[in-house]
């Protein structure tokens, strides 16, 4: 059963990487259901990530941030912070895609106190353009231009030119 | 307006071409 676990996990991802997001939702629900089974909270975390990814290109952003929050609920509890900004950081997206942008701010912040937690300045760069964005798109033209001129600075350091 | 909501696509979208290839793996 255990095999059959990893096996349903393997397949969803080959089917997602293959572009066939019906497919690899169908596995990545069995491979969730055999996590549980045998409380496997790591499998159980993948598996949540794998469905809100491909619920990203099924369109259905509303059912990923609900996928979504399980990862990161399940990263604090597994205490896996690069998991946890990497939940932020999808959730932030998806807010985006959802037209909710100050749900969006308010998860890409909580993005950015992880990676300037974790010294990740690439992550802090990411998240300085999504806030940037995101108090754009609120009206907030000041607080856009502070994480702009931040997002500038990292990736100076970082010497990303694009 | 255009520009902005340019700007804005322009990190979604970079984000979705990173998650196109990203699985969490067995």
């Amino acid at each position: 059963r255990a095999a059959q676990g990893r096996a349903c996990g393997n397949l969803g991802n080959t089917h997602y990487l293959l572009g066939s997001f019906v497919e690899a939702t169908a596995f990545h629900k069995e491979r969730l259901a055999i996590a549980k089974e045998f409380g496997d909270k790591a499998a159980e975390r993948r598996a949540y990530s794998n469905l809100g990814n491909a619920h990203i290109f099924l369109g259905r952003f509303d059912v990923a941030a609900e996928y979504y929050k399980k990862t990161l609920q399940l990263s604090r509890q597994l205490k896996d912070q690069a998991v946890e900004a990497q939940a932020c950081y999808s959730l932030g997206n998806t807010y985006t895609l959802l037209q909710d942008h100050e749900r969006a701010a308010e998860y890409h912040l909580r993005h950015l106190l992880i990676a300037q937690e974790l010294a990740d300045r690439v992550g802090e760069g990411r998240a300085c353009w999504s806030l940037g964005n995101a108090y754009v798109s609120m009206g907030s033209p000041a607080q856009a231009l502070t994480f702009a001129k931040k997002h500038l600075e990292i990736s100076q350091e970082i010497g990303d030119r694009s | 307006g255009q520009r902005l909501h340019l700007m804005q696509v322009d990190s979604v979208q970079r984000w979705m071409e990173d998650l196109k290839l990203m699985t969490e793996c067995e």
